[in-house]
Order: C-alpha cells, then structure tokens, then sequence
C-alpha cells in the first residue's frame, strides 16, 4: 500500500 | 467515497447542531469550552497547508475553510458568556475540569515520534490528527461527571462520532480501491472512534431505547 502524498482527507 | 462525504458531512452536523442550539436557546449547558479550544488549535495546526499553494480540490479548500472558521468561531462565542452570562459561564468552568497539558504534551510527543516526513508543517499536523484523537475528553468526561446530559450535548457528540466511525470505513474502502494507506491517520482515528465507544453504548441505551435516566 502506498503512503499518501498530501493530505486529501480533513 | 459515500463513507467520506456522509462523515464529512456528519461532521458539518456537529458543528450545526452546536451554533444553532447555543445561538437559539443562548445557553451553554453542558458544552466543554476545553474541548472547543482543542478542537481550534487543531484545525489551525491541520489546515497550515492553506497557506503553501497545496491545492487539493474545490471541496477540499472550502471545507478546510469552513472548519477552521467555525472552531474559531465557537471558541468566540463561548468566550462571549463570560460578559453575557457570567453564572452561567462560571457554572461551565467549574465543570470543564479535565487537565489538559497532558493531552497537549502527550499528542506533541506522539507528532514528533510519528509523522511522515521531519518538516514544520508535516509535526504539525500530526500533532493535530493525534490531538484530536483525544481532543473529546474533557467533553466526555464533563458528561459523565454531571451524570446527566443535555440534547444538545448528546446529538453533538454522537453527529462527532459517526463522523470518526464512517472515517475508518472510508480508509478500508481506499485500502481496497486505491491501495492507499495513512498510517499515522488510521491509527489515531481508531484510538479517536474508541474514545466513543462508551458513549455510543449510553447513546443506544438512552435514545434509540428511550431509556430516561442518569448516565453512569
């Protein structure tokens, strides 16, 4: 699984 | 996702259903001001990224917008019964006892242990997922102090919780669809979900069942 690159989420 | 947007927008609920009834009935019964100022140092640690350009979507900016605006706007609101209603106010302090410092100092060492990259802005906002993994305590533990829990308290904290409960059901529904994965997000969200569990089991006992009666 890839760790994200920028915070999407709130 | 469905699980993302209904969180969200359980989210958003909470939020309404605190300025509206504050606003309407002029009372702060049962409302942890701790917990609000938590809750705006969150969102003003989380949502730096505003200011860099990072630009992730329309609603993304709105809601980050939103949030911020009315964390800082409640505390306000608050901070306004102390002229406008001091017994009241004063009846909130004396109840809103829990200790803060070490929620502040434990979610400060968890960001600086756990982040994803060693920068300013990526501490910060792991100080703030961990901060508000825990941010509710002194709301909850006002609750079952007092023993006995106001609507307005109750709808608030469970619109909170079904906003964290349909976050992880969000992370597994990425999981699978993007093989996407954050770490530090899913864990303090976890330990966040499971500071309601309790809650939601008086929630089910006292609402869903009818069951009038004092809280444990």
């Amino acid at each position: 699984a890839k760790r994200p690159a920028v915070h999407d989420e709130l | 996702n469905l699980f993302r947007i209904f969180g969200d927008l359980s989210h958003l609920a909470s939020i309404g259903i605190l300025l509206h009834t504050v606003r309407s009935t002029q009372s702060i019964d049962g409302i942890s001001f701790k917990t609000q100022a938590l809750y705006a140092l969150v969102f003003m640690t989380r949502y730096l990224d505003l200011f860099t350009w990072h630009w992730v979507s329309l609603y993304n900016f709105l809601m980050k917008v939103f949030f911020l605006a009315s964390s800082v706007y409640i505390v306000v609101l608050l901070q306004q019964f102390r002229t406008k209603n001091p017994i009241a106010y004063k009846e909130m302090v004396l109840q809103d006892t829990f200790k803060i410092h070490f929620l502040l100092l434990g979610s400060l060492v968890a960001g600086l242990c756990f982040h994803h990259r060693f920068t300013l802005l990526e501490i910060l906002w792991s100080f703030s997922v961990w901060l508000e993994s825990v941010a509710i305590l002194p709301q909850l533990f006002m609750l079952s102090k007092s023993g006995r829990a106001q609507s307005l308290t109750v709808h608030y904290i469970f619109a909170l919780g079904l906003y964290r409960f349909l976050y992880i059901f969000n992370w597994i529904w990425r999981y699978v669809s993007e093989a996407r994965v954050d770490k530090i997000a899913v864990v303090a969200g976890i330990v966040q979900t499971a500071m309601y569990s309790d809650f939601f089991y008086i929630y089910y006992k006292k609402v869903i069942r009818g069951n009038a009666g004092n809280l444990p």
